[in-house]
């Protein structure tokens, strides 16, 4: 699934950082 | 008008839906301010590289815009309570969907037939915009007009907006999904939310609410051409590489 990786990344970024 | 005369009782959550609505002056400055650090880009590269067609521009816009409606959905509550999986799915299905309406709704309080607001805040004119565009984009702008012109005849309204990009983001025929059930319980709450909305707020246009779901698909169907010229774009070399448009578009089509 490398082609979804940039919305997967966005979805699951921790923002509390 | 933008808002329901005020004391009118309104669902709590269609109020919920519109206190989840991103800031549009914070999206605004923030979508500006990567435009402008790509305009200094280009800058510094002048003579190097080529320089960003205003398609290519507006595909930048498109681009930020989409990252904007990923963080809105993320703040949804419904959504938050979907896996990834299962949100990857419905955002894979709609993106386009979300895009156009975000255009289509701005154009519809912008309130101008002669132009088109920029979600930079941008006016172009329709005319010239035209007078440049290839047949298939003259054709979407058309279509996106009329669209816009009639939510203008039916005064959609800013809460009612809120509704429809959660009945677009919670769509029930997206297939696979992990917790389908879920999916169609929240659709259900928004189609009724929604229904009472128009029921209380405008009591005298009983037909409004069968006539806010009609414009949906025909939000859909300028969402494919949009996509289809997307796509054709994008295999002509002229989209900017690398960004969530092109992701999304694959994902969709793959």
């Amino acid at each position: 699934k490398k082609t979804h990786a940039l919305l997967h990344y966005l979805l699951n970024k921790d923002d509390s950082k | 008008p933008s808002a329901p005369p005020a004391g009118l009782p309104v669902p709590t959550l269609v109020l919920e839906f519109v206190r989840c609505e991103q800031d549009e002056l914070q999206v605004r400055s923030k979508i500006s301010a990567h435009l402008a650090h790509l305009q200094q880009e280009q800058n510094s590269r002048s003579g190097k590289a080529e320089p960003l067609s205003t398609f290519g521009l507006m595909c930048h816009v498109a681009d930020q815009t989409l990252f904007s409606i990923v963080e809105w959905a993320r703040s949804c509550t419904f959504f938050k309570e979907l896996k990834v999986g299962d949100q990857m799915k419905l955002l894979h299905n709609c993106w386009s969907e979300l895009l156009v309406l975000d255009y289509i709704s701005r154009q519809v309080h912008h309130g101008k037939q002669d132009s088109i607001l920029l979600i930079t805040g941008q006016e172009v004119e329709l005319g010239s915009l035209l007078a440049q565009a290839g047949v298939t984009l003259a054709e979407l702008v058309q279509g996106g007009q009329e669209l816009v012109q009639r939510l203008q005849e039916l005064q959609l309204d800013r809460r009612e907006i809120a509704c429809f990009k959660y009945l677009i983001l919670f769509n029930p025929d997206v297939k696979l999904l992990e917790n389908q059930v879920y999916v169609e319980s929240v659709y259900e709450q928004v189609s009724g939310a929604l229904l009472e909305y128009t029921l209380c707020v405008y009591p005298q246009h009983v037909e409004r609410f069968s006539q806010l779901l009609l414009r949906l698909p025909e939000l859909r169907a300028l969402s494919v051409q949009a996509e289809d010229y997307l796509c054709y774009k994008h295999l002509s070399g002229e989209v900017p590489c690398n960004n969530l448009l092109i992701e999304m578009l694959h994902a969709k089509r793959a």
